[in-house]
Order: structure tokens, then sequence, then C-alpha cells
């Protein structure tokens, strides 16, 4: 309750008209985005606990060693500019997609990744049509973008269901061929 | 065949010789249509009375509507697969895009990175994403009240008294919290924003929305501060998107466009939620 009421004071200070428009002070402008960061922290414990609950739920005894069966859900809030430790540093990582509409939804996802060789399983095991497409050059070359991030593995999750979720498991596939780097088309002139 | 192209079966952008956006096909039509970037050069006033103030945090004041392009000749680097096909763009040292088409869509869309601004000429910049069209919009345009109806604005015009617009660029400016939109009997072009930007239709057929700024003076309406944001001792970089939706207009007795464009609105500004957990203790298996 603590880190909601943490969030809902954040989300009242941003309705202030400096807020709203841009008009703040340059230090007060930092302290709205510190003040969101923590809020968005202290937040994703909720979402880790909620998520462990439901995807884990009766199933949590049926494996061994409970405690090990409960995951991170981590927010990555550098995904703007196609940044994300967990994708970047594990070889073998879940994404868990929570559709916030009242329909449901098919989405083209992004993730970035050092590598392009992934694949991508849906619920069911079954392998998702995947492509790989270079982080843009001009992002790559920003000097405070600590990323190793050269690529985006591009998917589409399918039937994300109306106020619900959908995990997908993508794991680094070292078998590929090089057929699946991506290549630019030759230059017209 | 110099030109390029990229698309699917709804929707295709040709670029031409230059690198710019040239023409949309979609909705069984084609139309001239064509994209840059640009930047106004921003007014330095004494502040001490109202029509001679800078351009500031409050106000957008270009100095006597000045505008320069970001380029004339854009570098591009072409990649197509069978989920997305992407014309990476590079304009100058400090703005570059990436136009994509999913494979599946009805629209395009433009990943702009613009900054660090250059100030070393000691001049505020205001950079605007331009599309123009050949759709006669008459001075019609619309734009979003807060995500919800379209607002017709019509250019040098208020509803309610006779105007004389004494600032041509920034008299027709609006906010846009979602979507700005033109048309004419036949053709209708949208452009959905991920965020408020102020933009305007300044041509018969053209769409302007302000992308970034940075400013040397301050306004003087309280903020005290000029809008000269840096980070790490440079300039802010900014990055955002805009969906590109072409069409037939809805004076023709055909699907909605609109109804598209309601629903991509909703999925934009409220895209999924995401959680990535580290898996390295599970294979896939486990975890199935």
């Amino acid at each position: 309750e603590a880190h909601l009421g943490f969030m809902r004071e954040t989300m009242g200070i941003m309705q202030h008209h400096d807020a709203v428009t841009g008009t703040e002070k340059q230090k007060v402008a930092l302290d709205y985005a510190k003040r969101l960061s923590v809020a968005i922290r202290a937040c994703g414990a909720n979402m880790r606990n909620i998520l462990n609950t439901l995807s884990l739920g009766s199933k949590q005894n049926e494996l061994d060693g409970s405690k090990n069966n409960v995951l991170e859900f981590k927010t990555c809030t550098l995904l703007n500019i196609s940044s994300c430790s967990v994708s970047e540093t594990n070889e073998r990582f879940a994404l868990t997609l929570y559709n916030p509409l009242a329909h449901s939804t098919n989405e083209y996802v992004r993730i970035p990744v050092p590598d392009y060789k992934y694949i991508v399983l849906d619920h069911a095991g079954k392998r998702v049509p995947t492509q790989v497409v270079p982080v843009p050059k001009a992002l790559i070359q920003i000097k405070h973008r600590k990323s190793s991030a050269a690529f985006e593995l591009v998917f589409q999750a399918t039937q994300l269901p109306p106020v619900g979720y959908k995990t997908y498991y993508i794991e680094k596939n070292s078998n590929a061929t090089r057929s699946l780097a991506p290549t630019a088309m030759p230059k017209k002139s | 065949s110099s030109y390029t192209s990229i698309g699917n079966k709804q929707i295709k952008l040709t670029f031409d010789t230059n690198g710019f956006l040239s023409q949309v096909t979609a909705d069984e039509m084609t139309r001239m249509i064509s994209q840059e970037f640009l930047y106004y050069e921003a007014a330095v006033g004494d502040n001490r009375e109202f029509l001679n103030r800078s351009s500031g945090a409050y106000i957008f004041r270009p100095y006597k509507n000045k505008y320069h392009f970001a380029a004339d000749q854009v570098d591009i680097v072409v990649y197509k697969g069978d989920l997305v096909q992407e014309v990476h763009q590079q304009f100058n040292e400090w703005i570059s895009q990436v136009v994509r088409v999913y494979s599946d869509s009805n629209h395009a869309e433009f990943e702009w990175l613009v900054g660090p601004i250059p100030i070393d000429d000691k001049m505020g910049k205001e950079v605007i994403t331009r599309f123009n069209s050949d759709i006669e919009s008459n001075g019609i345009f619309y734009t979003d009240s807060n995500g919800r109806e379209m607002l017709k604005r019509q250019r040098d015009h208020r509803d309610s008294w006779y105007v004389r617009i004494h600032e041509a660029v920034s008299g027709n400016y609006y906010p846009v919290t979602a979507k700005i939109a033109l048309e004419d009997k036949l053709a209708r072009m949208a452009i959905l924003t991920d965020r408020a930007q102020g933009g305007s239709s300044l041509k018969d057929g053209a769409l302007e929305l302000m992308v970034h700024r940075r400013l040397l003076h301050d306004d003087a309406f309280g903020v005290d501060e000029s809008l000269n944001e840096t980070e790490y001792g440079a300039g802010l970089i900014a990055r955002g998107k805009h969906h590109l939706f072409v069409g037939q207009s809805h004076l023709r007795p055909s699907i909605s466009l609109q109804a598209l464009e309601r629903v991509a609105q909703l999925e934009t500004l409220l895209p999924s939620w995401r959680f990535f957990s580290n898996m390295s203790a599970f294979s896939s298996t486990q975890w199935l």
C-alpha cells in the first residue's frame, strides 16, 4: 500500500500545470523524473508479487523448491532508447506482456539484443516468427547510451487478452545460420 | 527503378533519389506525400513588452517566421524482412529517422531521433517534422481535444471573433495531444503522436509537428530560465514516433479510416506493459 500511495502522490504532483506543460524550472523537472522513477520501481515490487501469484499459483508446489521459482519481473524503463539490461545480458529470458486495453490486441514487440540469433516461443511452446533489425546507427553513436544492444528482435504478440497477460520465452540460438543477420538492401543510384 | 519502396498489401511508401518520402499508396489510391525536417529560428526579444518577447518555455515565436531545412539530401539504408520493412534515414549530424511498415499494418511508423540541437551559432532552434501532400485542404485541419473529439481548425481564423493574425506561424499553432489530420473530398491524411506536441497546417495539404526545441532566452512569463536542457554537458536528445495514415476521406462512403485511426490511437498510447524475467535457471521445457 505504501508503494501504491507513493505512486498516487506522484501522479497527483504530475497534474500541476507546470508539470503538464513543461514550464517548470529545470531542477523541478529533474525532481519530477526522480519521483516517477522511484514510484515505478516501488510499484515494480507489487507487480512482481501479483504476477508470481498469477503465473505460478497452484503450480508453485509442484516445482522443486518453491522459493527458487519466484521470478523477477523487471520493467525496462530504457526501452525507449532500445536498451534493457535483462535482454542484453541474459541468453534466456521471458517477456510478459500485460494488455491494459479492454479489447484483445496484436502487437509488434521490439526487444533490444546484442546478437541476431534468437528464438521466441509462445506459451504453448510453439516457435514464433521473428526478424532482427539493427538499432539505428545514430542511436548507437550516442556516447551516453550505455547499451550493448546492436539489434532489435521483432516478433508479433498475437491475441493479447483484454486486461490480461501473455508470456513469451526468448532464447539465444547459437546454431542459427548467418542468414538471420539483417542485411541492407543494395543502394540505388 | 531508382526509387526505393517499402510496404505491404495495404500501404506502400516510396522514397525518391534524394532519400525523402515522395509518395504513399494506400486505400486504393496513390498520393504525392513528402516528409522533411525543418527548424525555426527562435525570436529574441527584450521581454519588456508583449509583442517583443523571446521564444521560451511558455511561447513559441519564430524570428520573422524564418525556417531552415535540415537537409536537402538524406542518406538511407533499407532493411526488408517478413515482419517489418524499414528505411533508416540520416538527415544531418543531429537528425535521423526510421520509417517502417509492419507486415499487416495499415499505416506507417516514423521514429525520429533529434538532438543534441547545436547552439554554437547562438541561435535557439525549434525543430519540426512536416508532411506535405497534394490534398486540397483549403485551410482546414483538425486537432484532437485531449485524445477525445476532433476539433475543426481554420488557418488565420477564429470561430467566435474577427481576427487579424500578426504571427503567421505561431498564430496558427494548436496543441496536439494525440492526432492532427486534414482531408479533401477524396483523400485524408492523419498523424498520430506519442506525446503532446504543437502542430499546424500552414499550407494546404501540409501538416507539421514540433518535435524538439532548444532556446537560449527566457520569455519572461515566469519560469525565469531559458529552455536549454542539457545532459552530460550536451543538449538533450529526443526520440519519438509518429504514425501516418493515408486513405480515402470520410466524405466517401467506404471503410472509415477514422475508425482505424481510433483503434491505432488506443493501441499506440496504451501499449502493453512489458516485464522481463531472467530465465537462466530454466530451460524452455521447465518454463513451459
